[in-house]
């Protein structure tokens, strides 16, 4: 799990049963304290494995929509929840955003100019085992969860990804890895669940159109050969074809794109969600 | 809770706050206590393990 603070942003993301959405009321008060008001919210998630693990009011898609719009202040007026679907019934993307548009634009201090920049959000399942198991640990290896990721990062080449990138890694006992990277005002995290039977990993990153993003997208899949794996990419405004370079992108690595949903959010842009899995051999 | 240990893929929030005073800028959000990010994490139930800065923003390695 990772949470980043810029002056005007604040991401949080978090795995398992947490109860993410309680964190909206306190952050609104400290803000608050600091003369700052909300003025954009986006929640997603992938599909639920385990729905009855999570407590409330993560126990579904709409009582979570109907937390988010009690808490949210109503000038937050611009709203939209949305499931996207994939073919799988197992995998589909959940979107809830809420715009104020009077203060949505200016405030975007990470806009860089004439760039349209994206988020991906990535998610992989049925990862190879012989790479996952390079995110355990040695046995009783006695070293601090930081020296201990930092190893981890240069053995699985997950440091080749943004050789830019300022890394902070962290590995967990016995396994388990996450890291955040940042690289001007973009971050980038990774978190690992390495086990045969449920691995996972979760990939992020901002990145620009102007960019490579296919070089990154195929250095993450060669790190993790996921035999499923889902991309969301969001970016504000319409009609961009990012995601056509990420699905050509992986192709040549075995992931075929088995589904395609595209949805736009008032004053909040565009987000495509995509599935792939490996072609089998 | 989940059999298998992994609960599932995660949960993503994005807030995005706005301000007339200047004298909160450029950090902003940043200026918010080290124990106030606690206390909204402990909410969430996560704790931070790891942190690193630059001149941009803080990134925050946290565990469940």
């Amino acid at each position: 799990s990772s949470l980043f603070v810029y002056p005007t942003k604040i991401i949080i993301k978090t795995c398992g049963t947490t109860q993410l959405l309680k964190s909206i009321l306190p952050l609104i008060q400290y803000a608050h304290h600091l003369g700052l008001a909300l003025c954009s919210c986006r929640y997603t998630r992938g599909s639920f494995i385990f729905p009855k693990s999570q407590p409330f009011p993560h126990t579904s898609f709409k009582d979570e929509v109907t937390y988010l719009q009690d808490t949210i202040p109503s000038n937050l007026c611009f709203r939209k929840a949305s499931i996207m679907p994939s073919k799988s019934s197992s995998h589909s993307w959940h979107v809830f955003t809420a715009n104020d548009t009077t203060h949505t634009l200016p405030h975007m201090p990470y806009v860089h100019d004439n760039e349209l920049l994206f988020t991906m959000e990535i998610c992989m399942t049925e990862l190879d085992p012989i790479l996952a198991r390079k995110f355990f640990r040695p046995s009783e290896d006695g070293k601090p969860g930081d020296s201990a990721g930092k190893e981890m990062t240069e053995l699985t080449g997950i440091n080749e990804i943004n050789p830019e990138a300022l890394i902070c890694d962290f590995a967990f006992d016995p396994c388990g890895y996450s890291m955040n990277g940042m690289d001007g005002d973009w971050y980038s995290t990774i978190h690992v669940t390495p086990e045969d039977g449920f691995s996972y990993a979760s990939f992020e990153c901002v990145s620009s159109v102007n960019d490579n993003i296919a070089h990154v997208l195929r250095k993450v899949v060669k790190i993790f050969r996921p035999g499923t794996m889902s991309i969301s990419t969001t970016w504000n405004g319409f009609g961009n074809d990012i995601w056509r370079q990420m699905a050509s992108a992986v192709e040549p690595l075995g992931m075929k794109c088995r589904s395609f949903a595209m949805d736009q959010f008032p004053a909040a842009g565009t987000v495509v969600f995509q599935t792939f899995t490996a072609r089998r051999k | 809770m989940a059999v298998s240990g992994f609960e599932g893929f995660e949960k993503r929030l994005e807030l995005h706050f706005f301000g007339d005073d200047p004298a909160i800028f450029p950090l902003g959000l940043r200026k918010l206590e080290f124990e106030s990010l606690e206390q909204v994490l402990e909410a969430v139930q996560c704790t931070v393990v790891s942190a690193v800065g630059n001149s941009y923003f803080d990134a925050y390695v946290l565990s469940e």
